[in-house]
């Protein structure tokens, strides 16, 4: 899965997610990536989130919104928001959760519990991070 | 001057590290690299945060070492079955398709739904219908397939082949 989030100059937020599913896959088998919720949300109110792991623990968390919704109505940042929906109900929602999530103020997050998380942002005219593992 | 980012990602994944060689490391850097270059000139320029998030993806979909448009896994009859989604965070429109075939950037297809349809969300064969209506870019099955994916549905395949049958 691959999925970008963003602020503009005018101070709007947007997301997009897409995904050649897993491998071996059931035909007509649908993860979160393209319900809106599940696997994206963008509200210039609170944030824009992408999602990437496992599709069917993100679906059944709605965990994009519920980033948005962490940020929202708890007022968590965005990178308080991640952290929490990794961990969310995680004896019912076990498997690889990765978020990426941005706010109106360009207050990035990134967020994993996979050892793998490619990944790359840039603010402004700061030099651009680009990552393999979690850990870098 | 308000600040502007960008953020993507190209999949989270627990795995042996071994099982990335180091070209592989390298080539994966170079696509995020490349990807982040795409979305954030758009930025940079004054473009709007929804034209940079589409880029951003189109530049990952067209690199076949992420799971997405070419180099997408294969489902269990050997297809590619891609699945997106677009937002826009200023009007809360949003488009969305899934088990979609043939079409180059699914995430371009999401985002015409999001224009030029009354509806939201279009699946399969009406998703790639209204893809060709609207002219977008398709390519042929092999395109989409990569050596690795091939493999890596050709080992599901035997290890689903040697349970043993009976008639």
């Amino acid at each position: 899965t691959v999925g970008a989030v963003a602020l503009d100059q005018d101070g709007n937020l947007a997301v997009a997610t897409s995904t050649g599913g897993i491998e071996g896959q059931r035909k007509g088998r649908v993860g979160d990536s393209p319900v809106i919720g599940g696997g994206s949300y963008a509200a210039n109110e609170a944030c824009a989130v992408s999602c990437t792991g496992d599709g069917e623990v993100l679906l059944r968390g709605a965990l994009a919104h519920e980033v948005y919704a962490l940020v929202k109505y708890k007022g968590l940042s965005v990178q308080e928001a991640c952290k929490e929906a990794v961990q969310l109900r995680a004896e019912d929602l076990k498997g690889d959760k990765g978020f990426i999530a941005i706010d109106t103020d360009g207050n990035i997050a990134i967020e994993s519990n996979t050892n793998v998380m490619r990944c790359a942002y840039r603010i402004e005219d700061e030099e651009p991070f680009v990552a393999v593992w979690r850990e870098e | 001057m308000p600040k502007y980012a960008l953020v993507l990602h190209g999949g989270a994944v627990t795995m042996d590290p071994s099982s990335i060689s180091p070209e592989k490391e390298a080539a994966l850097r170079e696509g995020l690299q490349a990807a982040l270059k795409a979305g954030w000139k758009i930025l940079h320029r004054g473009g709007s945060a929804l034209d940079a998030v589409e880029a951003t993806v189109n530049s990952l979909e067209n690199n076949e070492n992420f799971n997405s448009g070419r180099g997408s896994s294969l489902n269990l009859q050997g297809e590619v079955q891609m699945d997106a989604s677009i937002m826009d965070g200023r009007t809360l429109q949003a488009g969305a398709v899934n088990s979609v075939r043939y079409v180059k950037n699914p995430v371009t297809l999401a985002r015409t739904v999001m224009e030029k349809c009354e509806h939201v969300y279009l699946s399969g064969d009406g998703a790639i219908e209204f893809a060709l209506e609207h002219g977008l870019t398709m390519e042929a099955v092999h395109y989409f397939e990569t050596e690795k994916t091939r493999q890596e549905w050709l080992e599901i395949v035997m290890d689903e082949a040697k349970v043993p049958q009976k008639d």
